[in-house]
């Protein structure tokens, strides 16, 4: 994922 | 992953198995609001969305399953099992919840970080959550006396939050990661809403008394 989105967290 | 957000999503988990406990063992909902739990199953559904399409790690992915599953799984419990439902405190749990989800599709629709169907339902789960507890905080309060296993569950579920935003610093600083208002203020404004409920808790823990808000 782009590195500022937090999308790899639950 | 760092330390916090694995504390974070343990402690969440751990308030989703004592919730479970509860109506598990006891049988009964009472006290809790099936709003909430209704606004949960939304917030997960929104915000993983990408179960299917992005794989980041095995972890990621059960974890996500099992949020999934067991609030969903909850929500039926409270609505269909027929003991359960008997117990479910239904005209106490009065919080107009659709404007909850109401508010959170316009913010969604208006702040996000791209517009894609991805990115605004992902800000929208998290504008949602961050207002999800607001009928369980309202129940509590008009509930006379809150149990042991009630008072856990949402205390473990204010504090996850509040540790995803030691994640967040930790990213921030450690990894570089950019400042992120959406998921910072979302998650600030989620875990002041428990402020309130944690003196509370907090209190009636040190002073070995009853759980009671104040009206």
């Amino acid at each position: 994922p782009p590195k500022g989105s937090f999308h790899d967290e639950l | 992953m760092n330390l916090f957000r694995l504390l974070g999503d343990m402690t969440h988990l751990l308030s989703i198995v004592v919730l479970l406990l509860k109506i598990r063992t006891v049988k009964s909902c009472a006290g809790i609001s099936l709003k909430t739990q209704e606004l949960y199953v939304i917030v997960f559904l929104t915000r993983y969305l990408d179960l299917f399409t992005k794989y980041y790690s095995v972890y990621n992915t059960a974890m996500k399953l099992v949020f999934l599953g067991t609030s969903i799984g909850i929500v039926w419990y409270m609505r269909y099992h027929k003991v359960v439902k008997q117990t479910y405190s239904k005209d106490e749990d009065t919080f107009k919840h659709y404007f909850l989800i109401l508010l959170s599709i316009i913010l969604a629709l208006l702040i996000h970080r791209a517009f894609d169907v991805i990115e605004v339902l992902w800000t929208f789960s998290l504008y949602l959550e961050a207002v999800a507890i607001l009928p369980q905080l309202v129940l509590l309060q008009k509930s006379r006396n809150i149990d042991t296993l009630t008072g856990d569950y949402v205390f473990l579920l204010g504090a996850y939050r509040a540790l995803y935003i030691l994640n967040w610093v930790y990213r921030f600083l450690m990894e570089n990661h950019k400042f992120r208002w959406i998921p910072w203020i979302s998650g600030l404004v989620q875990t002041a809403l428990y402020a309130d409920f944690f003196y509370y808790y907090i209190k009636s823990w040190k002073n070995r008394e009853k759980l009671k808000l104040p009206a």
